[in-house]
């Protein structure tokens, strides 16, 4: 479908406008670690699909387990969100926006924040005495 | 910025482009296209040329809806938007069911779901370009964007990151860079 934008969308459009397909993950937002929430499974598809589960994974249940968790914080750092490990609002919120269907992390590999080394010297406070 | 794994690139600096015969694209959607190459092509001395024969051409674009054969079916309305490889495949690959606005300001859409094509095209060029996706929001190469917006100025990210692979154009001064996103507004997504 091609669209000047100043156009008249025709009705049948609008009314099929709202469909997407990760519009079912804002049903998700406020699961907690630990607990089982029906449609995660999709949620951990979504994740892999994008690098943030490995390959290897497979058969995903509908737990909040450690992998979902993991997968949470690396996507929250790469996209500068509070890395709480949570499905927060904003990170749902930010799950449902429309994307690139490149991969963010390959072979767990990625040069996004995720995948840069921080220097955890930058912790220690250094003093110097006058 | 970041890279694919082993940092492919084109060996060759003038490239040339094909749209899928199927399509039937009008000059109207063509034009997008070629504004979106302009914009790499200023800050790098790589040329993207239209041709017809796409069984020739380097880099090879088309829409398509639902499985196209190549694993990564797309996905109807919003969702993933488009995919494109890595240099030297040049395949270039658009979801068909997205509602793509082709000209005029996106941002004033009736339709919440409409999506600026120039915005998906310029960000997958720089994958075809041998760019992987960047955590600076303000970048073109941000893996998400929002229904209903426009974002088609190379980032600073973008260009430091493009011309490291292949070096600065010659003529770029340095002026077409833009810190902040263009314009922005719109959803988060359909949910509206």
């Amino acid at each position: 479908h091609f669209f000047p934008s100043n156009v008249s969308i025709p009705e049948d459009l609008l009314k099929n406008s709202t469909s997407n397909p990760w519009s079912f993950f804002h049903n998700l937002s406020g699961c907690h670690a630990g607990e089982k929430y029906d449609g995660l499974a999709k949620l951990k598809s979504y994740f892999q699909y994008f690098g943030y589960i490995p390959d290897s994974l497979s058969n995903f249940t509908d737990d909040f387990d450690d992998a979902l968790e993991s997968a949470l914080r690396t996507y929250q750092r790469n996209f500068n969100l509070n890395v709480t490990g949570q499905l927060d609002n904003q990170t749902v919120n930010h799950v449902v926006r429309p994307r690139c269907g490149n991969p963010d992390i390959v072979n767990g590999s990625t040069s996004m924040n995720s995948g840069k080394t921080h220097n955890t010297s930058s912790n220690h406070v250094h003093t110097v005495s006058h | 910025y970041s890279f694919f794994t082993g940092m492919p690139r084109w060996r060759k600096q003038a490239l040339t482009y094909a749209f899928s015969p199927g399509n039937q694209l009008t000059d109207d959607v063509k034009a997008v296209f070629s504004r979106a190459f302009d914009r790499w092509s200023t800050v790098i001395p790589l040329t993207f040329t239209q041709t017809d024969s796409i069984n020739t051409a380097d880099i090879q674009i088309g829409f398509y809806r639902g499985d196209h054969q190549d694993g990564e079916p797309f996905d109807g309305v919003l969702g993933t938007l488009a995919h494109a490889f890595s240099p030297p495949s040049g395949k270039f690959h658009l979801d068909g069911d997205e509602n793509w606005v082709v000209t005029g300001d996106v941002t004033t859409s009736s339709l919440t779901t409409a999506v600026d094509l120039e915005s998906v095209a310029v960000h997958e060029i720089g994958h075809l370009l041998g760019l992987g996706h960047s955590s600076v929001e303000e970048s073109i190469m941000y893996p998400s964007i929002s229904s209903r917006t426009k974002k088609v100025v190379l980032a600073t990210d973008d260009i430091q990151g493009i011309q490291m692979l292949y070096g600065s154009n010659p003529n770029y001064n340095g002026s077409s860079t833009a810190s902040v996103r263009e314009k922005e507004t719109g959803s988060s997504g359909g949910h509206r």
